[in-house]
């Protein structure tokens, strides 16, 4: 199973086109593993990308150089995965 | 039974598949079940079929989970499948509409993918097919339909995340779809469900060209929103898909448009709590609550205005 320690989900607020085409260019480098959960499109929309742990820092650095702001949307996305295995498996054993 | 079921958790396919069959039993003078083909990894698909009666009818359709990580989507079907067997003869809106037409009810879209989100990798997006020559697997079965098949907005790499696949309808479980639409030819109103960004859209998504219904469906997606709205305030913007996120070639409601399925619309349910495809289990009732207003909004007008 695939585990999710240490990814975080960021929204990034692109201010202009600008901001928008940065965004984009982080999406083409493959080795950063980035998983857009809501794709760069124009200022404005929101901006949701999960990014493993190791690209974390990189991430971020390259966010901060372009003056480009977000936010952490989820801290650590395992912990969201435990929490909702955890209340599957509780409500599953109320059932038995 | 399915009175005693838990719909405010996410489930297994194995336990949504069960819930089919409970439903089936328990509601046979409305409810069947109808298997529309396999899935890459050999499951069966299902459709759930409601109706009073009567043959040759006009349809609506609704599926969820044609991206299998978007977990609220399925939770949401399994809650409007119940909601249609308790409401039908309650609810005056959805009892004229069963009156004139069938709904059917495509619960898991994307029956391998959902697997695989529940046990290998809880963020997988796409089908499980495999790609000859590539050691990425899978296509985005919301860019493999044939309606601007391989355009700008999907993506021709066997590894990303929107890669349209070989051909247009080369996922089975697009396929599957395609053939029962075209066998079916009566169906009216067709509603895919996405989540997450608090959206109701219309074609195109592939082109900026303005469907030849614009006023029409913008007229019907705003009633649809603000029905949505009423119950809980969640907030909404309709529009076509390329005006109002990016544009998305090959996706499904441009080819069930092409089809001459004038009442064509993508749902993406809602985040309110910022956790995206892993909204809290508690939202899923009122998640389904308030898309089911949306619903019924399109499926009754599309109810009243038969073409």
């Amino acid at each position: 199973t695939e585990i999710f320690v240490g990814h975080q989900v960021l929204r990034i607020s692109a201010a202009d086109e600008a901001q928008v085409q940065k965004v984009k260019e982080l999406e083409s480098l493959e080795h950063l593993q980035l998983d857009f959960w809501r794709d760069p499109v124009r200022p404005g929309l929101p901006i949701d990308v999960r990014v493993p742990f190791p690209s974390v820092q990189s991430v971020k650095v390259f966010l901060e150089s372009h003056d480009i702001s977000y936010e952490i949307m989820i801290e650590d996305v395992q912990s969201l995965l435990d929490e909702e295995q955890k209340q599957m498996s509780a409500l599953r054993a109320r059932a038995l | 039974t399915t009175d005693t079921f838990n719909y405010a958790t996410y489930h297994t396919l194995d336990e949504i598949y069960e819930f089919i069959d409970q439903l089936v039993t328990e509601n046979q003078h409305l409810v069947s079940k109808i298997q529309i083909g396999n899935t890459y990894e050999g499951r069966p698909i299902y459709v759930l079929k409601f109706s009073t009666g009567g043959t040759d009818r006009p349809a609506a359709w609704i599926d969820t989970g044609i991206h299998s990580r978007e977990w609220v989507t399925q939770a949401s079907g399994v809650w409007f499948a119940k909601k249609i067997t308790t409401d039908y003869e309650k609810d005056p809106t959805l009892k004229a509409i069963l009156e004139k037409m069938d709904i059917f009810l495509e619960i898991v879209t994307n029956p391998d993918g959902f697997v695989y989100t529940h046990k290998t990798n809880r963020m997988w997006r796409k089908t499980r097919s495999r790609t000859q020559g590539s050691l990425c697997v899978g296509a985005d079965p919301n860019r493999n339909w044939d309606a601007g098949f391989g355009l700008s907005g999907a993506s021709s790499n066997p590894c990303s995340d929107t890669y349209h696949g070989k051909s247009a309808n080369s996922e089975v479980e697009v396929k599957a779809i395609v053939d029962f639409v075209k066998t079916h030819g009566k169906i009216k109103a067709f509603i895919s469900i996405h989540s997450y960004s608090q959206l109701l859209l219309y074609p195109y998504g592939y082109k900026s060209d303005a469907v030849p219904n614009k006023e029409e469906l913008d007229k019907l997606a705003k009633s649809a929103v603000t029905a949505l709205t009423s119950l809980y305030g969640t907030k909404y913007k309709y529009g076509s898909i390329i005006d109002t996120i990016y544009q998305a070639s090959g996706n499904t409601i441009d080819w069930t448009y092409s089809q001459g399925i004038k009442y064509s619309f993508t749902f993406e349910l809602r985040d309110t709590g910022l956790r995206g495809f892993l909204l809290p289990a508690s939202q899923i009732i009122p998640t389904a609550e308030e898309t089911w207003l949306a619903l019924l909004t399109i499926i009754d007008h599309a109810s009243k205005n038969l073409y």
